[in-house]
């Protein structure tokens, strides 16, 4: 029923679209001739100064830069990864001095936080969790909530990290019968965590007691989707979800992001909006990141397209620069750029 | 679409529903 009652987003032609939304502002030159992985911009502490840095990871080694300026970075430090290659950044809300990076090859097989201790200044990694790991998210009040193990032995866990990253504390949340795919903090309400399954629920747990409060069934057409981002406002649940696996039609075009509206009283949903590609764009959804309300996503073409989900429709459309398809997509965490990675490691950053 | 598909809504949906959770 969702596609019915689904508004389905403007789709403007490729033309009308103001690649001036996008401005480059700045570029981190990556020496190394290794893969680029994730990028992610984060709050470092140093000599007792905050400062906005981005973490650049490869897939063997891990970059911290700090700004000189507006528009040039220094390289600060680096973390060396020999035995388990680095699949994706985790950065933890809350915490100054310390991110953590998922390592494994296909799937995450371990998580490490890494450190700077201020003593010293030398660069430092801690295993944090090995095993099968499905799914794991940095939430606010410097948490990091992990899933291992399919259905019945699945376990959730919450690691809490002191204010300096190092000591911690471990609780366990109730494991729904499905296996988990991805989690999402729920903005809006304080202590709710949502997650989705590969038997396409949404369920809701409370951090605070580790209680499932809820699993919902949505729509088989939202099959492996991932949760970008969630809120939760006047009693409703709205989840931004994007759908590797959607089928281009002619009435929707090709469906990239979808805004979906859960009562979680009723377990009912629909789907509100549908963000689909500008007309004359082909390629499907890779990856992407949803900040507020503006979502950015790479497709299949190497290009990387932007939706106000305010507005309901594509504002900003990147192609590739100097023939190198875009690898990577991330909203800065620490102000309003948008953080643009190509597969050899350059890292563009663009005021949008 | 209308939210009156979604039948009745609570503001306190996240306290209500932890109360009726297991523990």
């Amino acid at each position: 029923h969702s596609t019915e009652q689904t508004e389905i987003a403007d789709l403007p032609a490729c033309e009308s679209l103001n690649p001036g939304n996008l401005q480059l502002i700045s570029e981190l030159k990556n020496p190394s001739s290794s893969c680029s992985v994730d990028v992610s911009a984060v709050w470092w502490e140093r000599a007792g100064t905050k400062e906005p840095c981005i973490i650049a990871a490869c897939e063997d080694v891990v970059s911290l830069w700090k700004p000189l300026n507006s528009v040039q970075w220094e390289k600060v430090h680096t973390w060396h990864f020999t035995e388990v290659p680095v699949l994706q950044i985790v950065p933890v809300p809350d915490v100054y001095n310390l991110v953590c990076v998922a390592l494994g090859s296909l799937e995450i097989r371990e998580i490490r936080a890494l450190l700077c201790p201020s003593d010293n200044e030398s660069e430092k990694q801690v295993l944090l969790k090995s095993g099968d790991i499905k799914a794991v998210l940095g939430v606010t009040k410097r948490r990091l909530v992990s899933s291992t193990g399919t259905f019945c032995n699945q376990q959730i866990q919450i690691m809490t990290f002191a204010e300096d990253g190092s000591s911690k504390d471990e609780q366990l949340l109730m494991p729904p019968d499905e296996t988990i795919l991805t989690f999402a903090e729920v903005q809006g309400t304080q202590e709710a965590l949502l997650g989705t399954t590969t038997m396409n629920s949404i369920v809701i747990w409370n951090l605070k007691t580790g209680q499932l409060l809820k699993k919902m069934h949505i729509d088989d057409a939202y099959q492996a989707a991932m949760c970008h981002r969630a809120y939760s406002e006047m009693g409703l649940l709205f989840v931004v979800l994007s759908h590797p696996c959607a089928r281009e039609s002619q009435a929707f075009g090709s469906p990239v992001f979808q805004l979906l509206v859960i009562n979680p009283k009723t377990a009912q949903s629909v789907g509100v909006l549908l963000c689909s590609l500008p007309q004359g764009q082909a390629g499907r959804f890779l990856e992407g990141d949803v900040k507020d309300h503006v979502a950015a996503a790479i497709l299949t073409s190497g290009t990387i397209a932007i939706w106000d989900l305010l507005l309901g429709h594509c504002t900003a459309l990147l192609p590739p620069v100097s023939d190198q398809s875009w690898s990577l997509v991330k909203w800065s965490g620490t102000d309003s750029h948008l953080l643009a990675g190509q597969k050899d490691g350059n890292i563009f950053i663009y005021r949008y | 679409c209308s939210t009156a598909d979604l039948g009745p809504i609570s503001l306190n949906w996240f306290e209500e529903l932890s109360s009726e959770a297991p523990p």
